[in-house]
């Protein structure tokens, strides 16, 4: 379902340059679950934002479904995000000046259905993490974890075919984090594809493999893999 | 050190009334570690904000040092906030253009110290959270868990003799997020006196007490304590 072939991606920052991946080869199976580990700084968000499409590598590819992601002009990247992919972001990136409900309703815009079942299906989505009597609020109206679960909603409202997802349970309490796990094992069991950094070793226990990053490249330690 | 009395919270949220806090009392004496811990939503950040003068209580009073927070004016608390508190919070509040260094030197602002003495300050308690060589980079030129420690060197670069720190460790890697605990231990022995919300049980075996938070009011169900 997804390819990764020797990316590599470099920041410029000053007259310096960040290496954060150094050559990152993977490949990830229809209605496979993958956690991704690593020390802060080892490269897990930007291997998420290259798969998503939103970070074009400096060198190698990424294939989804067959499609070579990076081939694509920049509008047909973003159908191509609309129609394949789910994206949980590290910091959210909820719009502050629309509810919960209509920032779950964001991924439906190009759907041909009324607003009325729109609302609907966000709606049943917002319940299903939870946040039943909250939709209504604004970001800055719901707390850390509330918001958290906002962006989870908005990320699976459409069922897409891939879920990206970077810390998703990052800002909840154990019994929160334990039921969103609990429902993307559902939706793996449904077919959804799911790529998860997490640095909640309990959370490997919901997924069917882990990678572990180190200083941009996949570690293959095995004493590290044993930690 | 800290006495809070009966304190309550409502937000009013669309002719609705959210009571996010229905009467803390609780005291913390100097030089004590306490984590906080509970479900998302059950008001620890409401907590946390209302302890460090920013978020009036609807009702109930806050001591910190025998002074009433919120019977200072605006401007007097801001005078004690920037001489007691080091803050971290949930969401990091960094200066998008600010340099991490620049960040961290924030709090220095009213200190009778060069320029360049504050620079070197800011600098070491950086060097001490593992960024060493990222002090020139912008909040957006960061990983999460760095945005994270930039915050944290913030919280405690003028050593304040309060930290409260909102799930400080959420965004690192286990091994990360214990250097920053056995850090913060150690500023706690040295004097510090630390409130700090976590998700994480693990960090509770650095701090010298834990509270547990339920519905807007102190958890005293001994189920629930044990779990
Ligand atoms: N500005 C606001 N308006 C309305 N309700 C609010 C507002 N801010 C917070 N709330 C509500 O108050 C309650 C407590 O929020 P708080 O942020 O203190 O929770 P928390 O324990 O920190 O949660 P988390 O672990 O998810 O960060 C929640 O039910 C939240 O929805
Ligand atoms: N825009 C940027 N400019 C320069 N360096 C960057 C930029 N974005 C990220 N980096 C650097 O690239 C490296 C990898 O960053 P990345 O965000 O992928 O890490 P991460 O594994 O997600 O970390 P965390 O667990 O802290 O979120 C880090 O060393 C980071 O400082
Ligand atoms: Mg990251
Ligand atoms: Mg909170």
């Amino acid at each position: 379902m997804i390819a990764m072939k020797n990316l590599t991606k470099a920041y410029k920052s000053m007259g310096d340059e960040v290496q954060a991946l150094r050559g990152v080869s993977l490949n990830i199976d229809k209605g496979e679950s993958v956690a991704v580990m690593g020390q802060s700084g080892s490269g897990k968000s930007t291997l998420l934002s290259i798969l998503g499409g939103l970070n074009p590598p400096t060198s190698g590819s990424v294939e989804v479904d067959g499609i070579d992601v990076y081939a694509l002009s920049q509008e047909k990247r973003a159908d191509f995000r609309r129609e394949y992919l789910g994206f949980v972001f590290q910091q959210f990136q909820l719009i502050p000046y629309l509810t919960a409900l209509e920032n779950v309703m964001l991924p439906l815009t190009t759907i041909k259905k009324s607003n009325r079942e729109k609302r609907e299906i966000a709606g049943s989505v917002l319940c299903r993490v939870g946040l039943a009597g909250k939709m209504n609020r604004l970001p800055n109206q719901l707390s850390g974890g509330e918001q958290e679960r906002v962006a989870i909603a908005r990320a699976i409202v459409n069922e897409p075919p891939v879920l990206l997802a970077d810390e998703p349970t990052g800002s909840l309490d154990t019994k929160t984090g334990d039921e969103i796990m609990a429902l993307f094992q559902r939706l793996n069991q449904d077919g959804l594809t799911v790529l998860m950094v997490t640095h909640n070793p309990e959370n490997t226990r919901y997924m069917s493999r882990t990678i572990i990053m180190k200083d941009g490249q996949l570690c293959t330690d095995k004493a590290e893999l044993l930690q």
